[in-house]
């Protein structure tokens, strides 16, 4: 019997000590610590690695603090778009959407690319269109949106710059961008 | 973007990525989170793999599956195929960002080149590890 185990992460980039407050930091370490003892759970009950990966990225997907579903980044549009996949180990099977605008869950439409199609990867409308089928749940487009990321949006925009999901998070992006070479 | 990597107790291996992209980015620039081999990788032979960072880097090395790569064909370790990806392969092309990873043998590797990356890890029937920092 293999050694369980499940790691995650929700992004990296120019976080210090310095720029967190320990509130924030508490709020991280809590988030990604209940999303752990999710995964934990279900692999000591005997489920599976694919079942743990898609429950920890949804709980991820609805953490706002982090980068993907509710709590997603702005385009330069004022929009989100959306990504997500997944990969079974045993199989080599594979499901993706790209640029997904109304989905809830998008780790979820990537399992059911996974689970039910002859292809990898679907975008945009069709993507949108193929989770329906499936029964996923679909929302307004501002339900991803949140203040902190709409503020992050308006210090980018004037830079001129994509920036990575936590380098903007406070201060000047440029700031940031120049930390990273 | 966020992702998470995880080994049963049959032995399988499975990886999931998801993310927003990045911030003011134009609309329809999609990055490496659902390219299969480039942001999320699995394969019971060699590891399961979710990337974060700089999505266009990632892409041009097809980072998590060079990592199953260096394992499979040079028989490195993962902790040492997941350092050469992300702090020699994506760093050299000017990337930021980093990876988690398991291998069959339940290893676990969580490397960066950034300041910083949210991650945790937990074997079953333990305490869970939760960082943030690079000096953690």
């Amino acid at each position: 019997m293999a050694r369980a185990v499940i790691a995650i992460h929700g992004g990296a980039g120019a976080i210090t000590r310095a720029a967190m407050s320990t509130e924030k930091e508490q709020a991280y370490t809590d988030a990604l610590a209940a999303i752990v003892a999710s995964g934990q759970a279900i692999l000591a009950a005997g489920g599976s690695a694919l079942d743990a990966v898609t429950e920890a990225v949804r709980l991820l997907e609805e953490c706002p603090l982090f980068n993907a579903g509710k709590g997603a980044v702005f385009t330069h549009q004022g929009t989100h778009e959306l990504d997500a996949s997944m990969m079974d180990g045993r199989t080599l099977e594979v499901g993706a959407v790209a640029g997904v605008k109304h989905l809830r869950n998008p780790v979820l439409a990537a399992r059911a690319v996974l689970e039910n199609s002859p292809h990898a990867l679907f975008i945009g409308e069709g993507a949108e269109a193929f989770a329906e089928q499936h029964g996923l749940e679909k929302v307004a487009a501002d339900y991803f949106s949140t203040p902190e990321r709409f503020a992050q949006l308006q210090r980018a925009l004037g830079s001129e710059q994509a920036i990575l999901d936590h380098d903007g998070a406070a201060g000047d992006p440029l700031d940031a961008d120049r930390k990273l070479g | 973007t966020v992702g998470a990597v995880a080994l049963d107790r049959d032995g399988n291996l499975a990886a999931a990525t998801s993310t927003g992209g990045m911030t003011n980015k134009q609309a329809g620039r999609v990055g490496d989170s659902p390219i299969i081999g480039a942001g999320c990788y699995a394969s019971n032979h060699t590891a399961a793999v979710s990337c974060t960072g700089t999505g266009e880097v990632f892409m041009r090395t097809l980072a998590a599956y060079d990592l199953a790569a260096l394992m499979k064909y040079a028989g490195l370790s993962l902790q040492q195929a997941a350092d050469r990806v992300i702090m020699e392969k994506v760093l050299a092309l000017g990337g930021s960002g980093g990876l988690i990873a398991v291998d069959a043998q339940g290893n676990v590797a969580l490397p960066f080149n950034s300041e910083g990356m949210y991650r945790g890890y937990g074997y079953v029937g333990e305490p869970a590890v939760i960082n943030i920092y690079r000096e953690e």
